[in-house]
């Protein structure tokens, strides 16, 4: 999966965190209000170095969460 | 680690054998079918020794309890691959591309979601989600080993001491 939408050239200014929530809800990443903690990250309310990083690394294209998964899941063109 | 919603696994007797074969028509053009077929004995491998479970190389693909293939875009699952975003690797002295990813540990970790096992929180996990480019992560861990063998039981010849002790090397070495 490939978030380069918005990962290419981040600036810390200009992304805050629901910017990436819409994002990833919109290409079927993650429900509504989800905020759950995941891949063993620290929450620290900001779009951190270490979560980025994250978000740019290449991952298994299996949904982490297989329970939340949605019809938009299926739908959305990724 | 994680399982997937209602627990799914295999259930014919134990110890259980279980058939791979490789797409003829879908393989990667520049591994050789030889050197995808080595990974892929050695990523069974890894996850045999911890269960009573052993894995079959067949020629038949049709009827395979696995099918191993390299498939981009739509491939059946409803989950669409976004297409390339790097290269194979079987050995990182030969492959020098900066995006070259390791076949062996991603075939790890597939291994351990036709087996049952979902995406893991622990990092060093072979079932966490996402692997850098150019690093390898061939080994189970404890997570990954407490995983499985809670779906299928021990192979009785798997001592887990040596794994904690081989964790705990690695650990000081960090």
């Amino acid at each position: 999966r490939n978030p380069s939408q918005f990962t290419i050239n981040p600036s810390r200014h200009n992304v805050n965190i629901p910017e990436i929530k819409r994002h990833l809800h919109r290409f079927g990443y993650l429900q509504r209000n989800n905020n759950n903690k995941n891949l063993g990250l620290p929450i620290t309310g900001k779009p951190d170095s270490d979560t980025l990083s994250h978000v740019r690394l290449p991952r298994c294209g299996y949904p982490d969460d297989v329970d939340s998964k949605t019809t938009a899941f299926h739908t959305k063109q990724k | 680690y994680v399982y997937f919603p209602g627990r799914p696994r295999w259930t014919r007797d134990i110890p259980l054998q279980l058939t791979y074969a490789f797409s003829q028509e879908n393989l990667t053009p520049y591994l050789t079918p030889t050197q995808i077929r080595r990974v892929f004995r050695r990523a069974f491998a890894k996850w045999a020794l911890v269960i009573p479970v052993s894995f079959v190389e067949t020629e038949d693909y049709e009827i395979a309890d696995i099918k191993i293939g390299f498939f981009a875009g739509d491939h059946g699952d409803g989950e669409p691959f976004d297409g390339v975003l790097g290269t194979w690797a079987v050995d990182f002295h030969e492959q020098k591309s900066t995006v070259a990813v390791d076949l062996e540990s991603v075939a790890v970790h597939e291994i351990g979601h036709v087996l049952g096992l979902g995406h893991s929180s622990v990092k060093d996990a072979a079932m966490y989600p996402t692997l850098k480019p150019r690093s390898k992560k061939v080994d189970l861990n404890v997570d990954d080993v407490v995983g499985v063998q809670s779906l299928y039981g021990t192979n009785p010849n798997f001592n887990i001491s040596g794994l904690l002790a081989s964790e705990t090397s690695t650990n000081l070495a960090d």
